[in-house]
């Protein structure tokens, strides 16, 4: 119903103005109807200005700050309505240190409410892990996993 | 609820039967390249009924299922079961299909149409596995989508 | 042959005139998320006659111009110039171009249509910008193209 | 020409194998003309099949191994007609230790011919340049260059 999804889009929008901001370090976003007065046609724009930044196209963001735009889209739904598990493939790949360090410790927060299996190359990544599952081909097309023990600072 | 178990024989670089524990919390899974981290992705979406394979890198359903190494010949049967829950329910998801095409689901045991899992899973409040599962390669895609596309998002949540 | 120097003027986040000297052998850059590494490729492109500015993240003209912060108003002009040689000669290519759109190119000072810069970087053995510029994510384009794009890759070299 | 191309695409073919077992540590791979009667209308198949592994769809593969296969391809056309520069934004970004070192020793064998241009976010990566620029943002939206000193060892 129009009253549901308005509802749902001015919750998330809210969302996604603060987990940008946490996310960026500073800044302003914000999500935009396309078609204000037939919401339940509408697309969802994204407007978002990193620190300082001039509001421009989409497009010209570079893939890093792509990543964290699409990400606090994403934990912006998972705030209104926690999706109960999150498997992520890599989203980490081309962030720097600074943004790896912002969303994982957003993980941190949301991980309460969702479960997270995140694959991962990145060594800093590995430090907010619960639980970890090496992947290894001893034998070349067969796959076979092993736990590796934490020890919890 | 959270997924407590994963268990894939057959499907892609898994020829033995591998079950995968899992906890509430954040897991972190890990590898070389190739080592098959994605194959454990890719085979969730299958069991949550992926019709579409080249999402999940196929063309046939052949290519989804152990296609064998120098030591071991193909397999003609791919299975792969997702246990969901919590302390007090589990919902128990299974998925088989063979070189043929031939294909079965079943929840609880029970032989039962896609739709039906589909059903049960939005009662626990969980929507379409695109919402929840990012592949490799597609965080990107909810900045780069078209308007339109990211409505779809909103409405998994609405 | 080899990349003397770029020089970038207006161009995306270079207001500032930003002269860049290479030498022969491994050049590397770096930098945190969005302070312009990926501009200085998108320049390169550019003035070699980049026409779909969709494969520099732009879909107008203005989007490839400096387009002002909370201190600085926006430019007017964006200015790239490229210089390739070595010890025998040099070849130094120009592109300039406005907000409405306007644009010329150079060679060696003398302005030319972008067509006489792509015969004289024949004449020297470099080929499509293609060929020798790999954007961020397009690397895997050339595993997951269909055989006829991947032929065009061959024609070049051939 | 007919004859031209058929020289070219036999000898990128044969670098190709080469270039692939030297990435990959091992493994066989070949490029196939779709069309063999009419070579100037064929496109190019890859054919790849990492050291153990069988011969497979191409899609199959991981993304570190398609970025593996597609430097091999490039890498091949390079050692036929070497391109006098080539510059390459964050190709490493999904590859594990041991491609990337594979990877950095190709090049270094290449930089005889051609002359490197890399965006990277990899310490590794870092380790073979002659030299090295940071790219900053002091002012937002504004870039800036710096030389890095590189102490050779
Ligand atoms: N049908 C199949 N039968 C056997 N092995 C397969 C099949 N499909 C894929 N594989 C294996 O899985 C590998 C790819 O695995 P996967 O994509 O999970 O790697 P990954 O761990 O995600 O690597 P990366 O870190 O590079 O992303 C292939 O190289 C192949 O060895
Ligand atoms: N027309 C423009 N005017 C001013 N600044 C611009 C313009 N276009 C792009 N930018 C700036 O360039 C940034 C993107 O730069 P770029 O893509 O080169 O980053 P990068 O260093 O490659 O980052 P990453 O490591 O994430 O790939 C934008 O965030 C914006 O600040
Ligand atoms: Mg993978
Ligand atoms: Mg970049």
């Amino acid at each position: 119903s129009k009253e549901l999804f308005l509802k749902a889009f001015n919750e998330v929008n809210e969302n996604f103005k603060k987990v940008f901001n946490i996310l960026f370090g500073g800044g302003r976003a914000g999500l935009k109807l396309t078609n204000k007065e037939n919401p339940l046609e509408s697309g969802i724009e994204i407007i978002a200005q990193p620190p300082g930044k001039r509001l421009q196209n989409l497009m010209l963001f570079s893939g890093g700050e792509k990543t964290l735009i699409s990400l606090a889209f994403l934990f912006a739904l998972f705030q209104f309505k926690p999706s109960p598990f999150c498997i992520l493939d890599e989203v980490d790949a081309t962030l720097d240190d600074a943004n790896l360090t912002r969303f994982l410790n957003f993980i941190e927060q949301l991980k309460e409410k969702t479960q997270f299996l995140i694959v991962t190359h990145n060594l800093k990544t590995m430090e907010i892990a619960d639980y970890i599952y090496g992947v290894t081909m001893t034998e070349p097309n067969v796959s076979s996993l092993y736990s590796i023990k934490l020890e919890k600072k | 609820m959270f997924i407590k178990q994963i268990e894939i024989q057959g499907f892609k670089s898994f020829p033995e039967k591998t079950k995968i524990i899992f906890h509430p919390g954040v897991t972190i899974i890990v590898g070389p390249n190739g080592c098959g981290k994605s194959n454990i992705v890719d085979s969730v979406l299958w069991v949550l009924g992926e019709q579409r394979l080249k999402n999940i890198r196929g063309d046939r359903t052949e290519d989804i299922i152990f296609n064998g190494n120098s030591r071991r010949p193909p397999l003609g049967m791919v299975y792969v079961s997702l246990i969901i829950g919590n302390e007090e329910k589990e919902l128990i998801i299974e998925h088989r299909a063979f070189r043929d095409g031939e294909s079965e689901y079943k929840l609880n045991g029970k032989r039962v149409r896609l739709k039906e899992i589909q059903d049960a899973l939005w009662a626990e409040g969980i929507g379409e596995k695109e919402y929840f599962v990012i592949s490799q390669g597609n965080i990107n895609q909810i900045v780069t989508a078209k308007p339109a596309e990211r409505r779809l998002f909103l409405e998994e949540a609405a």
